[in-house]
């Protein structure tokens, strides 16, 4: 009784699905998973309802099944066992045979939360279960609280590593149970509880996010789903007047460049010292870009000194024309900027519909790549010609 | 239903091809964002619950 009723009518996915459909995304609906037979088994019926009625629109619909079930004790005086939900998303399996709109559709879970031990224990058990059944795997992240996290926080090497062991340990427990399937991090960005305020929403928030991006192809994750386009709290892409904030500039801009080939990068420094603070990841470049051709590169880089910091591409690439895509803080707020330069130049939408050319600046071959003190930046090397991108 | 949806419903977007024809009138969207502040007051008292 103390959550507020939220009643979604053929309407309201009418008009979810509008949205997504139109601003080119896809819609993946998250059914309740709280809905509970007598015998504890997850009752379908109200699933049912809303799936006769996608399927009557041939509404394009993956699903999933519970948020973050190994809180809902917690969050809702409900225990549920991975085995149990296991066996829940096998019924829903079953539930989306019965639809022709359904039968190959994406089915995706548990989205459970930080791996700690109980969840690792949920996640193990739900997936020798359901594992077979689901097309991927879904684990949410956030590196921090939001309400203690600090600017010190985000620009902590020790902190952006966290995600390397917690997706480690992910990727143990899906190989010894389903191995080969698919990882996604279903829910992810910088600071639980609606983000840190004056830090998820600002420039500094690239930092964790852009580091996310890099490691989490790096080590395999297939695809990333950041929390939130728009919404409650600080860690929306996009302000309450649909302004696009620092990180909506990034993802755009990620998303133009990089594409999803992953190459082994990594910087090595002439002096003997603390590389974490000078993060490298390398990518074909996105072979939709037209500005681009097949075989080059995209070196996307994240200064976390308070100095310059100068790099050199190795000699194979040196000789090579480069675009650099520098983003610096929009204004005076520095690192809690709420906008941002692209090679100096404030970025802004056109009008409410269209957004700016994002230009790079072209340097010649041999010059060197810098990345300002607490700056980041994308660097495609063009004409490449790199054997894994052709 | 809500006011958006009400709109919505009237417009009668029949086939998935319409969807994207027709946009939420200027009227709603001023609504909409004048219900927003305090929605998001009640889903950031639930985030910390």
């Amino acid at each position: 009784e103390e959550y507020r009723n939220a009643t979604i009518t053929t309407t309201t996915m009418d008009l979810l699905y509008r949205f997504a459909h139109c601003s080119g995304l896809n819609l993946i609906f998250g059914l309740n998973a709280l809905l509970r037979k007598g015998n504890h088994e997850w009752n379908s019926s109200n699933a049912k309802l809303l799936l006769d009625y996608c399927s009557s629109k041939k509404y394009n619909v993956s699903w999933e099944l519970g948020n973050e079930p190994n809180s809902f004790r917690k969050k809702s005086g409900v225990y549920i066992d991975g085995s149990q939900l296991g066996k829940d998303f096998v019924d829903l399996h079953n539930l989306l045979l019965k639809y022709s709109s359904y039968r190959n559709t994406g089915l995706f879970g548990p989205d459970i939360g930080q791996p700690k031990k109980q969840s690792q224990k949920m996640l193990k058990r739900f997936l020798t279960y359901g594992g077979k059944i689901i097309n991927s795997v879904t684990w949410h992240h956030y590196y921090v609280d939001g309400r203690t996290a600090s600017e010190r926080d985000f620009l902590s090497p020790d902190i952006l590593d966290s995600l390397i062991s917690e997706i480690t340990t992910v990727f143990k427990i899906v190989n010894e149970t389903v191995p080969g399937k698919l990882i996604w991090l279903g829910e992810t960005s910088s600071a639980y509880g609606g983000g840190a305020r004056g830090l998820s929403n600002t420039y500094i928030d690239g930092f964790m996010w852009l580091d996310k991006l890099g490691i989490s192809a790096k080590l395999g994750i297939n695809v990333v789903m950041r929390q939130a386009l728009f919404g409650a709290g600080s860690y929306n892409l996009v302000d309450s007047d649909f302004e696009p904030l620092p990180d909506y500039w990034l993802s755009l801009l990620f998303k133009k460049l990089v594409g999803n080939i992953v190459l082994d990068a990594s910087f090595k420094s002439s002096e003997n010292r603390d590389d974490r603070r000078l993060r490298v990841y390398m990518h074909c470049t996105n072979s939709d870009n037209p500005n681009y051709a097949l075989g080059d590169v995209t070196l996307f880089a994240i200064n976390l000194y308070n100095s310059t910091q100068i790099m050199t591409l190795p000699s194979i690439l040196s000789q090579k024309f480069v675009d650099e895509y520098l983003l610096l803080p929009g204004d005076d707020e520095g690192l809690f900027s709420a906008s941002v330069l692209l090679n100096g130049q404030v970025l802004k939408m056109v009008d409410d519909k269209v957004l700016p050319t994002l230009n790079g600046k072209l340097l010649d071959p041999g010059s060197p790549l810098v990345l300002p003190p607490l700056s980041f930046g994308f660097f495609v090397v063009k004409n490449a010609k790199a054997s894994a991108c052709l | 239903g809500s006011l958006e949806e009400t709109v919505y419903r009237d417009q009668k977007p029949n086939q998935v091809a319409d969807l994207c024809e027709g946009i939420l009138p200027v009227d709603v969207l001023q609504k909409l964002k004048s219900q927003w502040p305090s929605q998001e007051d009640q889903i950031l008292k639930e985030f910390f619950q």
